[in-house]
């Protein structure tokens, strides 16, 4: 089963 | 001081319409080049991205920088009372705690001003690299919308895969399971109705239906979607806001355990 990834996984924060 | 005035009133409607649902609020943040906003749903799943660009509008003013906190149901309410063929005025003053928008009907008979408060709001950026994408594909804003429309019908979540064959989108629930491929195709003389693929390596991901979907209220904005895809990144959903500017929607992709 695949899990929702979240944007800062992927983007840093500034 | 902030002043913009754009003629197709209708296009802010339809902005608003596009992204209320899926953001509560966010800072319009206005400077000499134009409007920008980036703003996340609650859940930090997806984001929007918006860039209007000074030169889109008839008129266009900002003396400082500034954040301004719109609260977007509310704008909504305020903009429904615009007509569709309107003229529109955003105004603030500096530092100001409310934003001014002013409705002026086609035949300047009509005039009406509304405040809206501003809020103060947190916002919290990302840094989006700019980068090569493994593939994108422009496909009319209707198929789009429709593909993503039926699916949800089907099943929560959309593995797409592009590869030379097309761009296939593909479900599965209680009912059974749905596959749709769009092949590249630039036999329509319009260009809106063509589906161009740029592949530069096969790519599949998996999404929330739930999230596409909510991104086709943008239909209404542009005759042409951009899907962009890079393996273990963010898709992109990308409509083009005639020479106003554009909104970009960034959607997380599901991730195997």
């Amino acid at each position: 089963k695949a899990n929702q990834g979240r944007l800062e996984s992927f983007f840093t924060a500034l | 001081m902030f002043e913009a005035r754009i003629t197709q009133g209708a296009v802010l409607k339809k902005l608003v319409e596009a992204l209320k649902e899926l953001v509560t609020e966010g800072n319009f943040d206005v400077s000499s080049t134009g409007l920008q906003l980036q703003a996340m749903d609650s859940s930090h799943v997806c984001l929007v991205s918006l860039a209007l660009r000074e030169d889109g509008f008839e008129h266009f003013r900002c003396d400082r920088n500034m954040a301004m906190g719109i609260h977007f149901q509310n704008l909504s309410k305020i903009l429904k009372c615009a007509g569709n063929e309107d003229t529109i005025t955003l105004k603030a003053e500096d530092n100001a705690d409310q934003l001014t928008l002013m409705f002026e009907s086609s035949n300047q008979d009509r005039i009406s001003d509304f405040d809206l408060k501003l809020m103060s709001i947190e916002s919290e950026h990302l840094g989006i690299p700019d980068q090569e994408y493994s593939a994108e594909i422009k496909m009319p804003s209707s198929e789009y919308q429709r593909i993503v429309r039926d699916l949800t019908s089907i099943g929560d979540t959309v593995l797409i895969s592009a590869t030379k064959e097309g761009i296939k989108f593909s479900t599965s629930g209680d009912v059974g399971t749905a596959n749709v491929t769009l092949r590249h195709n630039t036999t329509p003389e319009k260009p809106e109705e063509q589906t161009i693929i740029d592949l530069k390596e096969p790519v599949a991901l998996t999404f929330a239906l739930r999230y596409l979907n909510n991104f086709a209220k943008a239909t209404p904005l542009a005759p042409v979607v951009k899907l962009s895809l890079t393996k273990d990144l963010p898709i992109v959903v990308e409509y083009q806001i005639g020479e106003l500017g554009a909104v970009k929607f960034y959607l997380a992709p599901k991730i195997d355990d």
